[in-house]
């Protein structure tokens, strides 16, 4: 562990709080892609299966439950509770798109050709660009609520923070893990025109308008 | 360096 993967893990687990807080609060979805939502929790699922095979450390078993039961809750939220708010005109992106390529990509481009590491490869290609949905809605509605775009800057900021994670580990220890430093490249970089507008815009105090 | 065994990361 260093510090710039538990300062992403905490960007991480800061991103989902906020999420969750703002929905709860709000008793509103309104401008929340549900299908982003179903993205990440398929992500988690996939990932964490390995949960009941592996144990790595109190501290990842613990954040695996938490991301895996945030990320359900969420889209309880979104799909049950505040289904009457969920903006069904706007959360248009076809997901499928995303997740048959990167089962597809999984099966041609892993680690092992077995069934927890094809599913972990799925998972890291699916992460990539789970955010899609959402930063299309975002450019469909033209603009974002503030507490929305400080939860894409925290989201985005963790994968960027792990980059810098996997930098430490090559020059430490000699570890890399050349797919999940691709896909995390890839995932950071469809931030990047947010991370632009939240600094020169949303932390100007100014709303988020993306030009639609 | 080798390619990780088990996924220690999140």
């Amino acid at each position: 562990m260093n510090i710039f993967r538990l300062t992403g893990d905490l960007a991480h687990l800061i991103a989902i709080i906020i999420l969750l807080h703002k929905i709860w609060k709000s008793r509103s979805c309104a401008g929340i892609s549900g299908k982003s939502q179903v993205l990440f929790a398929l992500v988690y699922t996939t990932r964490y299966l390995d949960l009941v095979t592996s144990y790595v450390s109190i501290y990842n078993t613990f954040m695996k439950f938490v991301f895996l039961a945030t990320s359900y809750a969420t889209i309880y939220l979104i799909y049950v509770k505040f289904k009457a708010t969920y903006d069904h005109n706007h959360d248009t992106f076809r997901i499928e798109f995303l997740i048959l390529p990167s089962l597809a990509l999984a099966l041609l481009i892993n680690h092992y050709f077995n069934f927890l590491e094809v599913l972990w490869t799925f998972s890291i290609y699916l992460e990539s660009v789970a955010i899609l949905p959402q930063l299309f809605m975002v450019s469909k509605t033209g603009e974002a609520e503030s507490i929305t775009s400080h939860y894409l800057f925290a989201l985005g900021s963790y994968r960027a923070l792990y980059i810098l994670n996997w930098i430490y580990r090559y020059a430490t220890e000699g570890h890399y893990d050349l797919i999940a430093i691709v896909a995390g490249v890839v995932q950071t970089v469809l931030y990047c025109d947010f991370f632009y507008l939240y600094i020169t815009k949303v932390l100007k105090g100014k709303k988020l308008q993306l030009p639609a | 360096p080798q390619v990780v065994e088990d996924h220690d990361e999140l």
